[in-house]
Parts: structure tokens; C-alpha cells; sequence
């Protein structure tokens, strides 16, 4: 199977926010985004990582619109009891960039030539989301221009190709 | 825009790996993927939460064929010394349940829902990872079909049903 990169998608209009220390139990993934839901925030990336210290509980993050951060925040601050996580945490400074394409499942060696030219540019990742479609980091927002020059560079992108054939 | 839920994958193939403490700085990322590319072991889904602790680390976690771990964990065990993270966990009893469909982004209600149906019938979320199409969680391999199930029900899928509009 070939893996095709189809370019190169970021996005300057997201906030990140981070459940510190939820309890890793049954439910309270639900309630925190039922919760949002309510709210009416509307939510891109999802990130949860497993709970690895002894302490039982893991962080959940998510992106959102910055317009729509203060009412987020405002609900999840009602449900510090009920859910019991330790803090919140709210970062509008963020940008993320994508790399698009297909097939990049069968390619490791695409996700390493992303991550290898963002350190190249002395971009570091602060979160990781993929799929077999689309490869996902939050970057620090003024590195956005930085990152997205450094993958058109790695992968030959001409900003105004369409598509590139990268392995096959 | 709709919310369109088209069905409920399932994935009993993968394991999990987890390097935990990953010292958060840049090119470490890349250093990780690199080895894992060159050892030829495919990469699904790659999961990486913020550092929130003081400790400047983090944790990356990926999936892959179950056949790949043990390549996967010989290659990660040798960049020890040079990346500085603090232990590799292996998990293969594990088991992904993906709800896909399409413009889920604007309608955080589907994510409640899909985690409200988890919830209910008891399954632990392990870790989550989120596009516009497609909704993953991990969870114990022995909770697979449980999972299917609660999600079919609780977006009153079919199993024989091709698709459902949920919101609009
Ligand atoms: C942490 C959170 O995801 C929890 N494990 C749950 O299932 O809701
Ligand atoms: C933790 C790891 O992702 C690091 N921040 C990097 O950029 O490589």
C-alpha cells in the first residue's frame, strides 16, 4: 500500500485545555464531555494517555475554538467536585499542524520524517494525535510558520502541489 | 453541518507501548519514530498528552500489530541512554473501538454519548485519541464486544445498517 501525502493543514484559532489528574475510573470521560457538550463548546482533538503512575489518574486534553474557552473552562470548573481531577489547565498560544495524506499506517517512516523536520526547526511537540489519514501536533503558535515550512521541506511539498507520492 | 455516524470498528490485533517519561524537548519525538521506522514495525494510532508535572516529561504511547511488539521493544530498549525516557510498558491484551462517521467536531454530543454508552456498560477508557471522522478509545481486550454493543445501542445502530444521521 502507498502512502500519499496530501499536504500540510494547520490552524492558528485553537485553544487547548487539560483535566489534570482525572481518576482513571468508569464515567468520568463521559461526564466531562457530556459536561462540554452542554456547554455547546464545540471539540476537535481529544488526547488521553494512560494513567502510568501509581496515582491512578491521567490528564484528558482537548482542543476547541479560542471563542469558545471561557465557557468550557466555566463548566468543567463546576464539575471539580464531581469528577474530582486535581486541576485545569487553559493554553490559547497554541497551533496545530497536520500532516494529510493516506496509508501512512504502513509508513512509520513518514511520522519520523514530521517529527525529525519539526526538530530541525527547533519546533517541539507538546501533543501527538494520529491516524491512518492525518498525523496531528500542537505546537507552540508562534512556531506554526516555522513547522510548516520545515514539513513542505521534508516531504519535497511544493506549497502548490496537490499530491505527493511518498513511499509505494 | 450533520453529524453523520457510519459504524463501529473494532481492533483486536494491537498492543500498546508506552515510553514513559520522555524528557520533553525537542528532536525526542522524532528520535523515538526514527528507531521504530527503521525496525519496520508498523505504527497506528500514536497518542502524546502535554507535560503538566514539574518534571519536564511526558509519555508517548502507540499501537501496533501485536506481531511487531517484540521488534518494537528491542528497538526502543536501545535508545535508552540517548532519549532519557524512564521505563517501556508493553500491553497486548488490549482492544480499540472506533466510532467513525464524519463531521463529529461541531457535535460534542456524539463523543458524550459514545463515552456515556461506555460508561454504562462498565468499559474503562484507556486512552483516547479524536478526528473530525473518527473517535478511538482503547480499552481491555476483554471489553471488545461489550463496547460494540453499548455503541451500536446507544446510536441505535443495526449492525446491519450502513448509516445514521445523528444531528443536523
Ligand atoms: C480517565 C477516564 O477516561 C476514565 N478511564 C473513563 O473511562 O472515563
Ligand atoms: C515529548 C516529545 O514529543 C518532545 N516534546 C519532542 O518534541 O520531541
Amino acid at each position: 500500500e502507498q502512502a500519499i501525502i496530501s499536504g500540510v493543514a494547520h490552524d492558528r484559532s485553537e485553544a487547548k485545555i487539560t483535566v489534570v489528574g482525572v481518576p482513571d475510573k468508569v464515567g468520568e470521560a463521559a461526564r466531562i464531555f457530556e459536561s462540554l457538550a452542554d456547554s455547546g463548546t464545540n471539540i476537535d482533538m481529544i488526547v488521553q494517555n494512560v494513567s502510568v503512575s501509581s496515582s491512578g489518574r491521567t490528564d484528558i486534553s482537548f482542543t476547541l475554538p479560542r471563542e469558545d474557552g471561557h465557557v468550557a473552562m466555566t463548566a468543567l470548573s463546576r464539575l471539580k467536585d464531581e469528577v474530582g481531577y486535581e486541576q485545569l489547565l487553559y493554553d490559547d498560544r497554541i497551533g496545530k499542524v497536520s500532516l494529510v495524506g493516506a496509508g501512512m499506517r504502513t509508513h512509520p517512516g513518514v511520522t519520523a520524517r514530521f517529527f525529525a523536520g519539526l526538530a530541525a526547526a527547533g519546533v517541539n511537540i507538546e501533543m501527538i494525535s494520529t491516524s491512518e489519514i492525518r498525523i496531528s501536533v500542537i505546537i507552540d503558535e508562534d512556531r506554526i510558520d516555522a513547522a510548516v515550512t520545515a514539513t513542505h521541506q521534508a516531504f519535497d511539498l511544493d506549497t502548490h502541489e496537490v499530491e505527493a507520492v511518498v513511499y509505494g
